[in-house]
């Protein structure tokens, strides 16, 4: 199940009879250093090499189980705790509001989730509230004509709360409506609080977090800090094409108590597939 | 006092840590970090210095050194350079790009040259009309095909538009691209081939990890560029990535990108960068 660098290490002490403090404090090191690599937060890191560590030497294997394996598995246990839960996205009514970090990929990701239930039979409508963005509009309306999805906004408009009052009630009849937000980060207070003025206009069943594959340590204060505004439903991570690992995303899932609903790989409206943890794993450490 | 390494070991693992949590890579921290533990090891201190003291500042010396190498006046190669000076923006998605070329270009028209903006993205929905409005905005000339036009020839007809007009600075946008993506690079390669820069700015975020290492080395080997422009340093990040990827190219930061307005750029000063992010 873990990811080829790790395999190898794991090969090491595969021989190994029982494992012994020296050998667990390598194998902890080596994952340590796969983790900090895909960009997991440090602290939480620490915290979860300290518990693979303790519980190693302490736990004995199951029967049948060889040392190896017996690490892997704690291991795998331990990511899996925090992210092992795919976010239950139901097929049916319900308004989604998309936030995250300028240029992390929510226009983008929108038209893929609007995609991804007008596959599904259902009826998707999307409003670009991005006022402040050049071309956000002219982005979004192209993205959505090209796959034949409901279209509101106003283009010379820069008060997302009026184009939300006109907008909402135009696209009533849809079954699924995505809202598309402008990027901001915590330290912009008036972005912070026009995303909650939205927010209290829209009441959306779900926030989504759109969060870059590549997003470094900050993945855990910027997650905290959208959740203490509005409460992040889910979080969708991006660009996991490139070669980012996407461990920002653990921070995330913890910061919000939330799980990972989505992820993206790609700048076409196919390009997103509901989130498995074992395949994510294994990237992680890979 | 000689230095033993028993006496560094704590003081560097905390350092370590500290430039882990400031988003600097972990192959570039580790790099940093030894160097320093192998010329600290066997040097002398003052008896009344602590250990401690002596590796903080071992550490940012080290670091002023990687964030300063091969240091450029962008100023002096602009005023310097044969005109029309042609200057391409590369970099993966999102990273601020058009962004940075319309601080760029703010900056040029400020200072009194002629600037013109080639909409080297020819793929991406709302690309050409975002640096379209930007350059209204700024009352600069763009030179654009329509969607889906061979970015080549755009830039390609950029520069004979600023030849023909005797314009200073032509600013290429290009495309966001992964540079995993073999086709993109390709492309790339083509671009300053049929249109050939006098200067390559590679754009990326503060706000990257270690994926900052990847792309900048993979970027800069397949088109070398000559300096990197740090974007969203105003989320609250400590930088570290301009650290990585100084380390990792040699090649200097130019600017950072502080907000999403013109203004918001600023000239890279080393030492503010270490101070900030030790702090
Ligand atoms: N390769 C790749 N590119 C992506 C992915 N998602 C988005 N992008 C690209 O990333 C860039 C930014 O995407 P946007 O959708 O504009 O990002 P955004 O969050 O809406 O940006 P702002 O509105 O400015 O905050 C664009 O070039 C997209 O095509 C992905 O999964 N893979
Ligand atoms: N806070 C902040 N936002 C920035 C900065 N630079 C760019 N942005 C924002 O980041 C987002 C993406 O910027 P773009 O200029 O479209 O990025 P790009 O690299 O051209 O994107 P693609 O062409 O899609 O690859 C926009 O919302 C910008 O306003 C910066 O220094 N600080
Ligand atoms: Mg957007
Ligand atoms: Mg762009």
């Amino acid at each position: 199940k873990l990811g080829g660098s790790l395999q190898n290490v794991l090969k090491r002490i595969a021989g190994a009879g029982r494992i012994d403090e020296r050998t667990v404090s390598e194998l902890v090191k080596d994952i340590q250093r796969a983790l900090l690599q895909a960009d997991v937060n440090v602290k939480l890191v620490m915290k979860l090499s300290k518990r693979i560590k303790e519980r190693s030497l302490k736990e004995k294997p199951p029967a049948g189980i060889n040392p190896r394996e017996h690490v892997v598995h704690i291991v795998y246990q331990e990511l899996i705790d925090i992210i092992g839960r795919s976010s239950d996205i139901k097929l049916g009514k319900q308004t989604i509001m998309m936030v995250g970090l300028q240029g992390g990929g929510k226009t983008t990701t929108t038209v893929k989730l609007a995609r991804y239930f007008q596959r599904k039979g259902l009826k998707p409508a999307v409003i670009c509230v991005d006022t402040f963005r050049p071309g956000a509009y002219e982005q979004l309306k192209t993205l959505c004509e090209r796959i034949h999805v409901a279209f509101y906004g106003e283009a010379g408009n820069s008060n997302a709360v009026e184009i939300l009052k006109h907008g909402l009630p135009q696209i009533e009849k849809y079954d699924v409506k995505i809202i598309d937000t402008a990027g901001r980060h915590a330290l912009e207070s008036e972005l912070i609080q026009e995303m909650e003025d939205i927010y209290e206009i829209v009441k959306p069943d779900h926030k989504f977090l759109v969060l870059d594959a590549a997003m470094g340590q900050q993945a855990s204060e910027q997650a905290k800090a959208f959740n203490n505004s509005i409460g992040i439903t889910g979080i969708i991570i991006s660009k996991l094409d490139g070669t980012a690992k996407g461990g920002g995303a653990l921070s995330a899932v913890s910061e919000t108590d939330s799980s990972i609903a989505f992820i993206g790989a790609g700048e076409t409206p196919e390009d997103l597939e509901k989130f498995e943890p074992d395949r994510f794993i294994s990237r992680l450490l890979g | 006092l000689i230095i033993d390494e028993k006496s560094i070991e704590k003081p560097l693992w905390d350092l370590e840590i500290a430039l882990l949590e400031s988003d600097v890579a972990i192959d570039v921290a580790d790099e940093i970090i030894a160097t320093i533990k192998t010329n600290l090891i066997g040097s002398k201190r003052k008896i009344q210095q602590k250990s401690k003291s002596v590796v903080e500042q071992a550490l940012e010396d080290a670091l002023l050194k990687v964030v300063s190498v091969n240091q450029l006046n962008f100023d002096e190669i602009i005023s310097k350079a044969k005109k029309p000076v042609h200057i391409v923006f590369i970099g993966v998605n999102g990273t601020g790009k058009t962004t940075t070329i319309a601080k760029i270009a703010n900056r040029l028209k400020k200072q009194n040259y002629s600037v013109v903006i080639a909409a080297g993205d020819t793929f991406r929905a709302g690309a050409i009309d975002q640096i379209e409005l930007h350059a209204n905005k700024l009352g600069l000339k763009l030179i654009k095909h329509q969607e889906g036009a061979d970015p080549a020839a755009v830039v390609f007809d950029s520069i004979e538009y600023a030849k023909a007009r005797h314009i200073d600075v032509v600013l290429s946008d290009t495309a966001g691209r992964m540079h995993t993506n073999i086709n993109l690079m390709d492309q790339l390669k083509k671009i300053c081939r049929v249109a050939p820069p006098d200067f390559v700015i590679f754009v990326d975020e503060a706000v990257a990890g270690n994926d900052a290492v990847e792309r900048a080395a993979l970027f800069n080997t397949t088109v070398p560029f000559d300096g990197c422009i740090l974007s969203k340093t105003d989320a609250d990040s400590k930088g570290g990535a301009a650290i990585s990827i100084a380390h990792t190219t040699g090649k200097p930061i130019l600017f950072l990108g502080v907000g999403q307005e013109y203004d918001d750029l600023i000239t890279f000063d080393p030492h503010w960068l270490v101070e900030r992010l030790l702090n």
